[in-house]
């Protein structure tokens, strides 16, 4: 059986409603090890990895590897009957149709229950390089959720460029053009304002906007984004999960016709 | 206009 409870249920709630928009519905994978996804949106230009290790969780059990096919709209009306401070247990028998999902307040005076239809998944893996990448800017989240928001009222594409100047986007459209730079930037003292610009060969690659503004659909899980770009890659847009694990974003470069 | 590359253009399914 699979059992998994996380006190604070709002990282779960936060981390579909970070997916639901990019991919219909998915295998979440369930392991000793933990929980993982990966998933493409349907036009396969981009894709979701989510890794959610065992120790993060306050109590996990896995006694057998299995995909849950999740639709998840549906996980999202589930996860949207959860208070903001209710512990959540996800709950399945092996081979289940069904995820149970309990919630519980904190004052422990509330519990509720919910069965999430699962569905068989035909899903198929794509093999990820680890790689070293050309540049990758940590930034914060709400500063990147900003700047793709705001090029997104402009342009429809982002040319993202690092140089040892800094990190530029630029985008133009029927209005206009539009460029932000972002410098190196750590005289904060709060870490989670800092820019940070790891260079190793300056590189420009050109994006969709849509894609880039729906990943920041996950600025409530962090407060800070990394991007990791590589001439002829696609772009990682990633958040960290606290001690959890993290959500990652692969998005395909626009190539040259 | 620039085209849409596919994540399959850089990652093997596997």
């Amino acid at each position: 059986m699979f059992e998994a409870k996380i006190s604070q249920g709002s990282v779960l709630k936060k981390l579909v409603e970070a997916l639901k928009e990019l991919v219909t519905e998915g295998n979440i994978d369930v392991s000793p090890s933990g929980m993982s996804l990966q998933a493409m949106d349907s036009s396969h230009v981009c894709l979701v990895s989510l890794v959610l290790r065992d120790d993060g969780f306050d109590h996990f059990r896995c006694d057998r590897n299995m995909p849950m096919g999740i639709h998840f709209a549906n996980f999202s009306k589930i996860l949207k009957c959860a208070g903001n401070d209710d512990a959540i247990t996800l709950k399945a028998e092996d081979n289940a149709d069904q995820l149970t999902l309990m919630f519980e307040s904190s004052n422990q005076d509330r519990i509720s229950d919910f069965d999430l239809k699962l569905m068989s998944i035909e899903s198929e893996h794509l093999g990820i390089p680890d790689q070293d990448y050309s540049a990758e800017i940590k930034m914060p989240a709400s500063e990147y959720q900003r700047i793709v928001r705001d090029l997104t009222s402009i342009g429809d594409t982002v040319l993202i460029s690092a140089t040892k100047e800094g990190i530029k986007f630029s985008t133009s459209g029927d209005v206009g053009t539009a460029n932000v730079t972002l410098r190196h930037n750590t005289t904060s003292e709060k870490q989670e304002e800092h820019t940070i610009i790891d260079l190793k060969e300056p590189v420009a690659l050109t994006f969709a906007l849509r894609y880039l503004k729906n990943f920041s659909n996950a600025t409530a899980l962090a407060p800070q984004v990394k991007l990791s770009l590589t001439k002829d890659l696609p772009i990682v847009v990633e958040y960290q999960v606290g001690e959890l694990g993290n959500i990652r974003f692969y998005l395909a470069p626009k190539i040259d016709d | 206009s620039p085209l849409q590359a596919h994540l399959y253009d850089y990652f093997l399914a596997s």
